[in-house]
This record gives C-alpha cells, sequence and structure tokens, in this order.
C-alpha cells in the first residue's frame, strides 16, 4: 500500500473489498495516473471523485476529462485546469487517508467564468460539480484546495503558449497557428523539441525509437545503420549480430528470434526455397515425407498441403544448384520447424528432383450458418 | 454495440467473449485459427497472468448456454511490445487456446486481411460485441453496420489523440452506431468481392458513448499487424 495504514489482509472481515490486498487497497490514497493531472502540487488522490466516478480508469474515458482541457483553452479562468483536476482526482491526504475538496470560491469563479463559454456551443456545465458541496475557504474544522501562485495552469497535455494560454499539445507545429501569439508553430523543429528528425520525411520521432527494431520514419531511416557485424554474421532485427552458421538452423540466436523469420518460402509455382546460413536452397526430395509438406505449410500461415511433387531440378539461374537433404532421424524432431530439420548441404541430389507444394490458404471468413433460409 | 441490434446464432461464428471469474464477460475477441484468438492489449491491464482467462465460442446469449458452445482456456498472452496504454497504441495482443477448437457452423475462424490490404473510405463493415448498448449490457449479440473512415476526417474528432497507423476509425459523426464498453476486443469486418469476410479492425477505443454520443470509434488496424500476428503464431508453433 503506499500508506502503512491498509490492512495487509480482510481477517475475515466480509466487507473488505475483495481486491484490498497489500498492493492494491481500496479506500486508501493512490497515486495519481490520470495523464492531464500529473503536475498538481500533490501526488495522491482517493475514489470515488465528485464527480462519482469511481477509478481513474472511468475517469481517464470520461466526458469531463476530454471537456475540460479542451475549455482551459478558452482561457476562460487562469486556474481552470486546477480546479477541474482537484474534481476529477481529489486531493488525498496522506495522514487522515481522506479527500480534499476544492474551496467553494475556486469553484464559482470557475463556473461563473466558464459556464458561459459552454453555453455558446451548445454544452453545459457538469452537472456534478455544485459548488455548494464545497467548503468555503478558511471555514471551521474544514480544510479546502486553493490554487498558490505557481500552481501549473495548463496539464502536461498542453502546450503553454508565450502569452501564457494553453493549447492542446496535440496542436503543436501542426501546422496552424492556436496560440493568439502563434508561439505553438514557433521552432517547429524537430531539434528544438528534443527530437529526432527523419531525413526522408523530416517528421519527428523520439530518440528512443532509434534502432529499436520497428521502423517509424516512412523510409525507415531510424532503423538503419544500427550494427557493425562482421562479415560471417548476420544482422538480427533489433540489430544484433549472430554467425551465419546459425540463421535459420531451427534454433533461435536472436533475442527477438528474427533469426528464424521468413526461413521458409515457395517459389516458382510451389518449389519449396529455404534460406540457410544466408543462402538459398532447393530442398532433395529424397527422404521427403507427407507430414514434412504439412509442417512447411503451417510454418508459411497456410493450411494444410494439397499436393507435394517431386519435380525435375533443372538449373535455376536464380538458385546456383544448392541442395539440402531431409535429417534421416528427423521424425524425432517433428515439433520443429522445417529448417531445422534438413541438413547436410551439398552440390548434389540423387534423384536429381526438388520438392514442391501446394498449399492452400486457411478456410476462413464463412459463415454456413448465417445462409439464407427459404420460408 | 450503440444504435445496433440483436444478432442471431452463427451470423458471427468468428466471435468470441473473453471471460476472466468472478466478472464473467470483460472483453470481445476473434477466432482467427483453431487454436488462436486476437484481442486488444488494453483489457489486460490488472489481468496479466493467462491461467485467469477463457475464451467462450459459439455463443450468442451470454446467459444461455447454447449446443454449439465451446469453451477453452487460454494457454498464453502475447501482448503487443509496443503497446503504450496512454495513447492506446499498438493496441493488439494473440490469445494461444490451450487447444483446438471443432470448426463447426458455429465457430469458425476470420481472414487476416493480406499485407497493405485496407479497406476503402466510405466502404461499409460490421462491428459485434455484447458491449453497453446505451443504456444497459446486452445478454445477446449485438451487431451494427459501420462505414470506414479516412484517418485524416477521424483525426479532426479527436483532438486529444493522435490518429496513428496502427489504429482505423469507423462510424458515423453524430455516433449513432458505434461500439462502446465491452465491445472491446471484438471484430470490425468487412465482406470481400468473394464472399468470404476479412478481419480489418479490434474495437479499441473512442469517445464517451454511454451518456454523449460522438465521432466514430477506433480500431486496431489488424492490416498493420498482419506480419506481426502471423509471425507469433510461428513462433509459438514452432517453439522458437
Amino acid at each position: 500500500c503506499i500508506s502503512t495504514s491498509c490492512s495487509t489482509s480482510c481477517h475475515g472481515n466480509t466487507s473488505c473489498d475483495l481486491r484490498n490486498t497489500a498492493s492494491n487497497c481500496t479506500g486508501g490514497c493512490e497515486p495519481i495516473s490520470l495523464e492531464i493531472c500529473m503536475n498538481l502540487p500533490y501526488n495522491f488522490t482517493k475514489f470515488p471523485n465528485y464527480l462519482g466516478h469511481q477509478s481513474q480508469k472511468e475517469t481517464s474515458v470520461s466526458w469531463e476529462s476530454s471537456l475540460f482541457p479542451a475549455l482551459v483553452q478558452t482561457n476562460c479562468y487562469k486556474y481552470l485546469m486546477f480546479f477541474a483536476c482537484t474534481v476529477l482526482v481529489p486531493m488525498c491526504d496522506p495522514l487522515t487517508q481522506h479527500r480534499v475538496p476544492p474551496c467553494r470560491s475556486l469553484c464559482r469563479n470557475s463556473k461563473e467564468r466558464c459556464e458561459t463559454v459552454l453555453g455558446i456551443v451548445g454544452l453545459q456545465w457538469p452537472e456534478d460539480t455544485d459548488c455548494a458541496q464545497f467548503p468555503e475557504e478558511g471555514q471551521a474544522n474544514s480544510t479546502c484546495l486553493m490554487p498558490d501562485q505557481d500552481v501549473k495552469e495548463c496539464s502536461p497535455s498542453h502546450f503553454k503558449c508565450g502569452s501564457g494560454r494553453c493549447v492542446l499539445s496535440s496542436k503543436r507545429c501542426d501546422g496552424h497557428t492556436d496560440c493568439d501569439d502563434d508561439s505553438d508553430e514557433d521552432a517547429c523543429g524537430c531539434v528544438e523539441r528534443g527530437l529526432w528528425e527523419c531525413p526522408g520525411d523530416r517528421s519527428c520521432i523520439r530518440h528512443n525509437m532509434i534502432c529499436d527494431g520497428f521502423p517509424d520514419c516512412n523510409q525507415q531511416e531510424d532503423e538503419v545503420n544500427c550494427s557493425a557485424c562482421s562479415s560471417h554474421e548476420l544482422e538480427c532485427n533489433n540489430h544484433e549480430c549472430v554467425h551465419r552458421s546459425f540463421w535459420c538452423d531451427g534454433r533461435k540466436h536472436c533475442k527477438d528470434s528474427s533469426d528464424e523469420w521468413n526461413c521458409v518460402s515457395l517459389f516458382d509455382g510451389g518449389k519449396v526455397l529455404v534460406y540457410k546460413s544466408g543462402l538459398e536452397y532447393q530442398v532433395c526430395a529424397d527422404g521427403w515425407s507427407s507430414n514434412l509438406s504439412s509442417i512447411t505449410c503451417t510454418q508459411m500461415g497456410l493450411g494444410s498441403s494439397l499436393s507435394t511433387q517431386a519435380v525435375e531440378a533443372e538449373s535455376l539461374s536464380v538458385i546456383r544448384r544448392r541442395w539440402l537433404h531431409v535429417h534421416p532421424d528427423w521424425s524425432q524432431h517433428d515439433t520443429s520447424a522445417l529448417q531445422g530439420l534438413l541438413g547436410k548441404r551439398g552440390q548434389s541430389c540423387p534423384s536429381h528432383t526438388s520438392v514442391s507444394l501446394q498449399c492452400p490458404k486457411h478456410d476462413c471468413g464463412r459463415r454456413p450458418a448465417a445462409r439464407m433460409v427459404k420460408r | 454495440i450503440l444504435g445496433g441490434r440483436t444478432s442471431r446464432p452463427g451470423r458471427w461464428p468468428w466471435q468470441c467473449s473473453l471471460q476472466s471469474d468472478p466478472s464473467g464477460h470483460i472483453c470481445g475477441c476473434v477466432l482467427i485459427g483453431r487454436k488462436w484468438a486476437l484481442t486488444v492489449a488494453h483489457c489486460f491491464e490488472g489481468r496479466e497472468s493467462a491461467d485467469v482467462w477463457k475464451v467462450v465460442l459459439g455463443i450468442n446469449n451470454l446467459d444461455h448456454p447454447s449446443p454449439y458452445m465451446q469453451t477453452r482456456q487460454v494457454k498464453s498472452i502475447i501482448v503487443h511490445s509496443r503497446y503504450n496504454r496512454a495513447v492506446v497504441d499498438y493496441d493488439i495482443s494473440v490469445l494461444e487456446l490451450e487447444s483446438e477448437v471443432e470448426v463447426t457452423s458455429y465457430v469458425r475462424p476470420i481472414c487476416l486481411p493480406d499485407r497493405g490490404q485496407l479497406p476503402k473510405p466510405d466502404k461499409y463493415c460490421h462491428i459485434t460485441g455484447w458491449g453497453h448498448v446505451g443504456n444497459r449490457m446486452p445478454f445477446k449479440l449485438q451487431e451494427g453496420e459501420v462505414r470506414i473512415i479516412s484517418v485524416s476526417q477521424c483525426q479532426s474528432y479527436f483532438d486529444m489523440k493522435t490518429i496513428t497507423s496502427r489504429m482505423l476509425c469507423a462510424g458515423y459523426e453524430a455516433g449513432t452506431i458505434d461500439s462502446c464498453m465491452g465491445d472491446s476486443g471484438g471484430p470490425l469486418v468487412c465482406e470481400e468481392d468473394d464472399g468470404r469476410w476479412s478481419l480489418y479492425g479490434l474495437t479499441s477505443w473512442g469517445s464517451v458513448c454511454f451518456s454523449k454520443v460522438l465521432g466514430p470509434g477506433v480500431y486496431a488496424n489488424i492490416t498493420h499487424f498482419t506480419e506481426w500476428i502471423e509471425r507469433q503464431i510461428y513462433l509459438r508453433t514452432f517453439h522458437l
């Protein structure tokens, strides 16, 4: 628990909430996780909040959590965002575990200055925020929240204009001026914003997206020159270097297992092509079995093989005659992918025939029970 | 589903209900293979362990087990490594079922789109689920027809969020037919020219739906993830 007051177990107390475990107490204070209220002068909250929401998750998808940040952009009241957060994620006093409400004057000022703005666009002030429910500032034996001078007017979801106004961060450098002083379109270069610029389309990405195995720039520049593998190594998708002899051997060597991706394909109408140790091979038909055909089609995400043929291996310009042969004891490893069941690389294949398969797509997307029934 | 209608048994044989005790139905899911299903990553927040989940298929009324119903425990949950909870990006996960389902008229997998194959804007597709219908949670599976919306038009509805290439939008400006809480992870499917149905989206997020309807729904864009999905199945099938 955040504070020691949570019980470590329910002691048979039936009213105790099932979730009341050491790590997830209800009834106590909880850290604020609502993105738009992550810069408050307090860090703990307690639910239900003053809008009747039972959790921060419910609040994060609520109408009000979109309404207030949008309303803040109109500059109707300097402390509107602060008031909104005291209602959405009320302060929780870690000592007493009680909620601390906003003062009535803060509520009244927010409502009086901003309600009319909502009226212009045909919206109403949120019903549940009746200011009378909050105590007056300085009222005997009750505390309430007022903003001090260094409270942040904009939330983390906002960009603060030079003029002090808040606009939603999605408007920052979006090509339209939203701040009254146009400052949201200033210094829009990636570098000024602490981001990395894609050379091709000049879009900006975060530095931690570079060389992480996921292309984010349109021309994928963020995923090039990410490693320096030697000539006898190949580069994994996450840019590790792995010896080429481990490539497509049926066992994972790259942490992201990318040395075993796309090892088998069909070409030229169905001929099986295996990419092993960085080279492409045909598969000699000697010793092939229908089980191997099923394994091959399955690993390519296709349905069970329709037909298997041993076809005359004419000299293919695309692939110098390199052969892989079925391991004699392959059936002992039949949970392995095809590339792990082949070996004995060589230049000859006694039958001089290579394997060719027909693998259909899975039967999918049909709904026989929904057929029309004559009436 | 808001603005939809009650479906009939067998109309959406790939639809499944992702359930966890004691709550029961939590999210939708979609059968894509005899041992594989898809749902969204955000369904597992706070319940990451596979052994608290099961998948129920071949059912129309959650309250009435049907003769066609099949239930499978979830063997493993593969959440996309880039799932971003704050902005609900890469919101997808693959479910490996404890054992294969029996393919029947009421339990059948949906097709995945080919790489790069996106539905055209303004194409009409279907969403299904047991989520909120506006004033209650239904027992019977609901279905609704929605229109695919372009990313640029969709972005204009969501000031506070960025619509990424991992997202797909569908619905209507007034939000008249839309998915809602409890539909998450369920399918957005479109009929192809050859009569087969393909999965293009998984219900992911949208504006508030049960008190005020506004704007379209946002779905995990399956086309963006087809290669990732097939790769997860391959790696687990061959213990890589």
